[in-house]
């Protein structure tokens, strides 16, 4: 899945 | 970005927003945890260091000053601005016994062991329990205005539509963030309780509410 470490969300 | 997660941009902002206008126009905090809202700036402040280093997208550095901004707006009324409203006796949380199990635990658990990424992991953390000082001190007054009802309810909802936006996350780009998605079901889970008395109550248009 997409990196959870790109901080994308509030 | 899709619907649901927008939908709890949005829900968060209308709580941040309700709380500040009430607070604001009775010129009073009355009711309202101080601490609580400290909490939510500095997991705000954790969050949001990377305001600078990293840009995602207009809507995310717009959304991320706003945040930071009535956050800070409203943690000055309440302690400069109306702080002979403040019913400190009232606000006596321990906010000790919240931080030091979450810096511990963002030690322990985080994605990376650099400064950035504890402090964003702390931040998640704190996010699920900051809201105890306001419960508790619903609980310690016996009832909660119905304004502040309904900031409780939009606070709740935020977190509950960032659920589904994850699952929906998961299911289209195969996304799954462990961390925020564990905090963010037990930060829901604090509000279950006071989504039903909100339900069966505040719409009823008891208009006082209070936790048992």
């Amino acid at each position: 899945g997409t990196d959870p470490n790109l901080k994308d969300e509030l | 970005m899709n619907i649901f997660r927008l939908a709890g941009d949005m829900s968060h902002l209308v709580a941040i927003l309700i709380l500040l206008l009430k607070i604001w126009r009775s010129r009073s905090c009355a009711g309202i945890s101080g601490k609580s809202q400290v909490l939510f700036a500095l997991v705000f402040t954790t969050r949001y260091l990377d305001l600078f280093t990293s840009f995602i997208s207009a809507y995310n550095t717009v959304m991320k000053v706003v945040f930071l901004a009535l956050s800070y707006a409203t943690v000055y009324l309440i302690y400069m601005r109306f702080r002979n409203s403040y019913d400190s006796e009232n606000d006596t949380f321990r906010v000790e016994f919240l931080l030091v199990p979450v810096i511990g635990l963002s030690f322990l658990e985080n994605y990376s062991f650099t400064p950035m990424e504890i402090l964003w992991t702390f931040s998640i953390f704190l996010e699920s329990v900051a809201i105890m000082p306001q419960l508790f001190m619903i609980t310690k007054t016996g009832e909660a205005e119905s304004i502040t009802n309904h900031y409780l309810f939009f606070l709740g909802l935020y977190r509950a539509l960032y659920i589904v936006n994850w699952v929906w996350r998961y299911h289209t780009e195969g996304f799954f963030d462990q961390i925020a998605v564990v905090s963010g079901v037990v930060q829901t889970i604090f509000y279950c309780d006071f989504f039903y008395l909100y339900v069966t109550r505040v719409l009823r248009g008891r208009g006082k509410m209070s936790l048992p």
